[in-house]
Parts: structure tokens; sequence; C-alpha cells
């Protein structure tokens, strides 16, 4: 079931007859590449390949399989366990609306996957989500996200970014963004909707004034749920972003987009390996439907190619 | 963040992690590991600043020298196509090559809204039109792209605009309708402006990995991409994988994004960014 390519490479090297640590050198060095052109990220890269050998190298007593064949089905097998479990469980809140917060790097496809989240929380879950407009900076970003709520029949909470300009000399920046998401839990409350979708701005990892904000939403709002949205197509900055992303705000699960492109997805394998988060959806599409759970067995077919 | 002066082999190898993680790629990166060990068996690099100034002039090199500037055809409108995947930061690099444009006063611009498909995306370019004070066409939601575009041209020629500069939806270049819809984007302009486009540029994402060859070529058979916009060069990520686009397909980077304002756009520089892949 795993495409040719790696197999194919793997078993054009290693000699025909029993696994031999040489011949597992020789796979593993095969591996590497996959996993490289793959954009999986070299640190992952090594310790992957050192718990791949020491099981393999813990296989070689196993006779009558082809070795190349046994070092592909390692690999995939560490690969799905490492990438797993499927889990897309979506934390509630026990008195008050179920909260979700969306972040991530700029386009990742955050104001698009919240208007997925919510036609899924609707459809499979029976909830009655809220989207709240937070991003007061990009351009038509609210815009969005009310014509995202017109197309699903769905609420959503915005206010206008100017508003209060005078105040907001008083207060340092960042405290507006949270003071929309809090009005927005406030506004679910009273209509008596009991989930909220937060879509936040873009930003970078290393914005420190950007960060806090993130980090203000996260203390003034408590949410039960906190997604990093990342782009499949990210290639060896997706440990640096996930993780700092991960350390600054302790996230609950990973929304992986754009999987519907070819795409290898390596960060997928990155992103889990660096912050322990699974990835709960995977965006396949533009439009609202395309949002699917993550299955760790098709990822790892697709990552090793 | 090499250890003293010395030089070896392993030393060598050890700068294949750098360019590895600034995404220049296995391959790409093999060969030019394998350049510096044959300079070094050969006797020619001696030591680590050597092996350092000899990968940086290679990578330059591969990046193609001098700086392309933005096309202008040979008379107005100069026609500006930009494309890309989805959320790669098309429509803010429109806005940025804008305020290079009109900054001194000297150009006249006009927009052509043509991501007629997106949540707002008329709006998004709109709303920069506005604070840039310069003109846009827009169709109706829904509307076709390509007739935006082509009223877009029609107006550009007629009304003495210098320069028409088409936002057009993201797409993946995996899909084939999406793909055929931006040739024919470029095709409908040239009932009143032959010799258009003159300049296509695709807007990557720093950020991205491998598949942005990928990308390059498939956009590439669509339309005559003369030139890259590297953005969000600002964040971590290197965007090492412009080298081997370079390479491989002969497409220079033209500018790149440091931000998310108008005025976070500069001209490439190979020698700034070949410092930054290997810092
Ligand atoms: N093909 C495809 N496109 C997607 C997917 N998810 C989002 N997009 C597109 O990616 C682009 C960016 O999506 P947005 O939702 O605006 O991204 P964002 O993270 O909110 O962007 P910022 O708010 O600017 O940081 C849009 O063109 C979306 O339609 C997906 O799963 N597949
Ligand atoms: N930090 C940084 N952010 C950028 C840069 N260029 C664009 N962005 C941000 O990236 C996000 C996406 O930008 P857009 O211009 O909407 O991207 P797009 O390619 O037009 O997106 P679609 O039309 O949906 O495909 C926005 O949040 C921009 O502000 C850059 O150079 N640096
Ligand atoms: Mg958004
Ligand atoms: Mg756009």
């Amino acid at each position: 079931q795993l495409t040719d390519g790696l197999s194919g490479a793997i078993s054009r090297l290693v000699s025909r007859g029993k696994l031999t640590e040489a011949n597992i050198d020789e796979g593993l060095r095969e591996v590497r590449k996959a996993l490289l052109e793959a954009d999986v990220a070299l640190p992952v890269i090594k310790d992957f390949i050192d718990k791949v050998k020491a099981k393999a190298v813990g296989q070689l007593q196993i006779e009558g399989v082809d070795p190349g064949q046994q070092i592909v089905k390692v690999v995939n097998d560490e690969l799905v366990a490492l990438m797993g479990p499927i889990d897309t469980r979506i934390r509630e809140q026990g008195n008050g609306p179920t909260i979700i917060m969306m972040v991530g790097l700029q386009g990742a496809g955050k104001t698009t996957s919240c208007g997925k989240l919510a036609k899924y929380l609707v459809e499979k879950k029976r909830r009655k989500p809220v989207l709240v407009a937070a991003d007061l900076q990009r351009p038509a970003a609210i815009d969005q996200l009310k014509v995202l709520g017109e197309q699903l029949g769905l609420p959503v909470y915005s206010e206008d970014p100017n508003a209060s300009k005078g105040l907001t000399g008083i207060f340092k920046r960042g405290s507006r963004a949270a003071e929309v998401c809090k009005n927005g839990v406030k506004f679910a409350t009273q209509a008596g909707c009991d989930t909220v979708i937060l879509d936040t701005a873009g930003r970078l990892h290393i914005d420190d004034d950007l960060m806090k904000e993130l980090r203000d939403v996260k203390e003034r709002l408590e949410p039960q749920n906190i997604f990093l949205v990342v782009d499949a197509m990210t290639g060896q900055d997706a440990v640096k972003s996930a993780k700092e992303f991960n350390d600054q705000l302790a996230v609950d699960g990973v929304i992986l987009t754009k999987l519907d492109g070819d795409a290898r997805g390596g960060a997928a394998l990155s992103i889990k390996a660096v912050t322990g988060k699974t990835i709960k959806f995977i965006g396949t599409g533009e439009k609202l439907d395309r949002l699917e759970e993550f299955h760790p067995d098709r990822m790892a077919s697709r990552v090793l190619g | 963040r090499l250890l003293g002066g010395g030089l070896d082999e392993d030393i060598i190898d050890s700068l294949e992690e750098i360019l590895l993680r600034a995404d220049i790629g296995v391959t790409a990166t093999q060969r030019l590991i394998g350049g510096l060990k044959e300079g070094y068996r050969a006797g020619n690099l001696k030591d680590q600043a050597q092996v350092l100034e000899f990968l940086k002039t290679g990578l330059k090199e591969k990046l193609g020298g001098e700086a392309p500037k933005l096309r202008e055809a040979p008379k107005p409108p100069t026609v500006v196509i930009v494309a890309g995947v989805n959320g790669s930061g098309k429509t803010t690099s429109v806005a940025k090559l804008t305020h290079l444009l009109t900054r001194g006063g000297e150009k006249k611009v006009l927009l052509a809204a043509c991501d007629t498909f997106r949540a707002a995306a008329v709006e998004q370019l709109a709303t920069w039109a506005g604070r840039l004070g310069v003109d846009i066409v827009r169709g109706q939601t829904g509307a076709d792209p390509a007739a935006v575009a082509h009223d877009a041209c029609e107006k550009a020629l007629k009304q003495g605009y210098d320069y028409l500069v088409i936002d057009t939806a993201g797409r993946l270049h995996t899909d084939k309708n999406l793909m055929r819809e931006l040739e024919k984007i470029a095709r409908v302009g040239k009932k009143h402006i032959p010799d258009s486009p003159h300049e296509v540029l695709l807007v990557l994402d720093a950020t991205t990995g491998q598949n942005a060859v990928r990308q390059a070529k498939e956009f590439l058979e669509v339309l005559p991409v003369s030139g890259i916009i590297l953005a969000k060069l600002d964040g971590t990520a290197k965007g090492g994988i412009v080298v081997v686009i370079r390479e491989e397909l002969g497409i220079p980077v033209k500018f790149v994004g440091l931000g998310e304002q108008p005025t976070d756009m500069q001209p490439f520089d190979a020698g700034v960014f070949v410092d930054g892949l290997l810092s």
C-alpha cells in the first residue's frame, strides 16, 4: 500500500537475503533522502532514523521476509505511530460556551478553517457556534469572516476595528483583540450559542508584540481549545514556528491545510515530533465542506511518497 | 558557528545542515557540498573562511547575478499579472508594487480585482486601492475573472495608465481548471494589448518547502512567469528554494516581501539574500 517511490528505491539498494545492519544503513539513507524531499525537518529526521534503525536492528533475526520491504514496513509503522493517534476531540466547556481559538502564521488558512470548523460542528456535533472576527488588522478580514458566516447561516460577532481608537492610546496595543474576543463570548452567551470560534490575525512567531497579544487573549478567555493552523506545504521552518506557538500558548491541536495540493506534507511529522500535539483535522479545499479528520496512516503514505 | 579556522571534510559536511534547513533541498545541497569537497581536495580551499566565500559565490551565481527590474513595456500600459497558490501573499504584494510605482508620483497605476471567488477578496484589494489612492476595476461577485481582466486592459489602454496590475485568486497548481482560468486571464488582455502580459510575477511564500519548485513549474506551463516575489522573508524561513527554481527553471527573484505594509517590499539583492541563507 506504500507508493513505489521509497519501496522501489530501497529494494533496488538492499540486496536479496536477510536483513543486516549494512543493508539497514543503506535503506535508511534512502529514507532520509525521501523524508528531506518531503519537507520533514532535519532534526526530526535524525531522531526518526535513529528510532527506525533501533527497531529494524531488533528484527535482524526474522527470516523469510524481503529485507527491503521489512525496512519500509518499520518506517511506515513508526511514522504512523509518531503522527497518531486519531484524535478529533474538541474539549467542551462545562458552564458557558466552548471556546476554540485559531492561531498561526499569515495565510495558513485560519479564517477559512473557522468557517469549515463551524460547519463541521453544526452538522456533525449539533453545536450552535458563533464566529468572532478578532483579526483587526488585515484589510477586509472582518468582511471575509462575515461572508463565511452568511454562507453558513451562522452569526458573526465583530466590532469596528477603528472603534475606541481614542481609548487605544490609553490601553497598550494588544488589548483590542482580547476585548473583541471577550465581547464575542458575551454575545454568544446572550444569543444562546454553545461554541465560540475566534479568528485571529496571522502573525510571525518572532513578533513579540503580536505573540503577546495571543497570550493576552488566552489569559483573558481561557479557551478550551487552541488550534494551530499550518500550511501543508511548509518546509524546514515548520519546526521553528510550531515550537514557538506551542511554547507560548500550549496549543491543543493542529489543523493542516491545503492537502488537496501535491505537497508531501512532511511538516505534519515535524510538528508532531516537536510539539507532541496531534493533527486533528486537515483542509482539503477552499470550500467550507473541505474539512476532514486526520488519518495518520494516509499521511504516512503521502509523506513517504 | 563553525569552530576555529581549521578545515576538514567533516566541517564541510556540517555545512550540509545549514543548506538543508534553508530549504535548498537534497539534490542541490549534495551538489554544493560535493563542489566544496572537490575544491578542498584540490587544495584550493584551505580554511573555513575560503569555504564560506566559495559557497556564497556559488549560490550567488546560481541566483543569476544582477537583480532584474520590474519590466516596463515599450509603450504604456505595462500589464503585470500577479499569481500564486492560496495565501502566498499576492494581494498584499500588489499593494506593495503599487506603492513602489506610485510613491515618486511618477506612475499612474490601475488595479484589477480578478479574484472574483474568495470571500471579501475584492474588498481587500479595494481597501488597498483606497489607501494608496489608485483606481481599481472590479466585477460582480462570481464574475468571470477574464471578463474583469478584459475590461481592465481596455480601460488601462484608453485612459492612459502606465501600469495595470492584475491580482488573481489563489489556486493550487494541481487544479487543472483553475490553471486554465489563469491562462485565459492572460489571453483576453491581448485583444487590447497584444504583447501583454509584460510581466508575470509568481508570489511564493518563503516558508514553502520543496513544493515551491512544482508550483513554479506548473505556473510556468500556463503563464510566461518572468519573476518571483518571495514573500514573508521577514520570518525565520530562508526561502532557499528560489536557488533551485532559478537554476532549474531560469525564473529570477525580483522582489522580497518583508512585512504586511505597502512599504515592506524591496528589490531582490542576491548578496544580502545569500548572507541570510547561511546565517
Ligand atoms: N486549496 C485550499 N485552499 C485553502 C485551504 N484552506 C484555506 N485555503 C485558501 O488559502 C487562502 C488563505 O486562507 P485564509 O483563511 O484567508 O488564511 P488566514 O490564515 O486566515 O490568513 P491571514 O488571516 O492573512 O493570516 C485562501 O485563498 C483560502 O481559500 C485548503 O484546505 N485548500
Ligand atoms: N509577515 C509578512 N506577511 C505577509 C507578507 N506578504 C503577505 N503577508 C500576509 O500574508 C497574508 C496573506 O496575504 P494575501 O495578500 O491575502 O495573500 P494572497 O496570496 O492574496 O491570498 P489568497 O488571495 O487568499 O490566495 C496576509 O495576512 C498578509 O498580510 C510578507 O512579506 N510578510
Ligand atoms: Mg485570516
Ligand atoms: Mg489575494
